[in-house]
């Protein structure tokens, strides 16, 4: 349902050009639980942003479910992002003035869900992510880690069928990102396609898929034994 | 060198009483290596804001190196803080209009120091944190980890007696961790006071003495075993 063909990404920064993907060849299945790990600077959060639509690359395909969603425009590209996919930034990106809570939301007050329902599963993931007694607090007032919750929270609300998740327990204690884990890992075995970049081989080693990206290449592609 | 004498830590929100920090006794002396570590949401940053000076506590005494820096008014705190503290901050806070380089330099500039040691002085750091060029880059044309380098060597570059690091390597695999860790902990062999707040044991165990915090109080306080 993913697949990358010939990626390359090149940042520009004066007259320095930055290869953060090299010829990305790609290909993951509905359903697939991958980790993505490898050395700070690698291309990991590059490539996560571009099958997130988040980035575009400057050369190369990608189709996502048989189509090209390579050359979509911005806003085409949005509305996939909204109807399929789930991320979960490296630094979170809530939205300072929402409550914990309302972050959570949001995305369903976009897609015009009900008032009831999205009571119903906002107050559920707040317990599901240990978030009780913090529902109303802004990101100022959350923890590193409890504002890292709420990000994988909202992720998951609109029940997406990919979720790329860029560092999620990077700011959770060892018991509170095995919590969070077994969420994510509950998704994954109902069916949702999970990319997890993680610098915690602990976590990394739980996937059925391990892709270690060297110096923007993918130097090795390992599937665990079943 | 630093002790706190019955500090207490309430945030409002609303009609909610947060106690962040409960009755924190805790004396640590001129060149100590202290870990902290407990669950997400505990109150390890608290207190480390509060040893930095970022926060006051709501009862109780703070005294640095002998006087009484609870009363000390905004400005007092500041100017404390620069001449004696380095913090790296749980997500960095760097300057987002500056290059790497320039916000390494930071400090120095405000401090007065020429830009020829300033030069020699931030051309070193960023070698030793691996980010050769990067030196241009501004923290969005950076990877999370290279950030968190950009925080760590800011925070090393005015050579202060206490350095205060919060979850400095939460972004970061294994071996530049590592990488980081020995800077850090050559600092602290030179004498620098050094409080690390982690949350990987693996790190956290390397400190000579472990502070393990629940709910605001502190729960264990360990020398390890020379
Ligand atoms: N907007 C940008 N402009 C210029 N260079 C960039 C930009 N974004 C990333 N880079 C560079 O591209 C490379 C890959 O960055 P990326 O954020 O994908 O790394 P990463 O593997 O996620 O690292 P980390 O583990 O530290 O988060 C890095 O060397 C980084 O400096
Ligand atoms: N400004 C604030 N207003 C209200 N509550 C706050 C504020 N800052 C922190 N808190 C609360 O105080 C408690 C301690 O927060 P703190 O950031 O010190 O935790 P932490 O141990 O650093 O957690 P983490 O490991 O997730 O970074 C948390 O429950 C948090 O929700
Ligand atoms: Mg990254
Ligand atoms: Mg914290």
């Amino acid at each position: 349902m993913i697949r990358l063909e010939g990626i390359q990404r090149i940042f520009q920064v004066g007259d320095q050009a930055v290869h953060a993907l090299r010829d990305i060849d790609l290909s993951i299945g509905a359903g697939e639980y991958l980790s993505i790990m490898g050395p700070s600077g690698s291309g990991k959060s590059t490539l996560l942003n571009m099958i997130g639509l988040l980035d575009r690359p400057n050369a190369g395909i990608y189709r996502l479910d048989g189509s090209d969603v390579t050359g979509l425009s911005d806003q085409e590209q949005a509305r996939v992002r909204r109807d399929k996919i789930g991320f979960v930034f490296q630094f979170f990106h809530l939205i300072p003035r929402l409550s914990a809570a309302a972050n959570i939301e949001l995305p369903l007050l976009l897609a015009g869900v009900p008032a009831d329902q999205r009571k119903t599963r906002v107050d559920q993931l707040i317990v599901d992510f240990g978030l009780t007694g913090r529902e109303t607090h802004r990101p100022d007032q959350l923890s590193g880690g409890q504002r890292q919750r709420v990000a994988i929270a909202r992720a998951t609300v609109m029940k997406p069928s990919v979720i790329l998740a860029d560092e999620p327990t990077g700011n959770l204690d060892r018991a509170t990102g095995q919590e969070v884990m077994s969420i994510l890992e509950g998704l994954a075995a109902g069916g949702v396609t999970l990319l997890l970049v993680t610098h915690d081989p602990e976590i990394g080693n739980r996937a059925s898929r391990k892709l270690r990206l060297v110096d923007g290449r993918i130097v090795a592609d390992e599937r665990a034994s079943s």
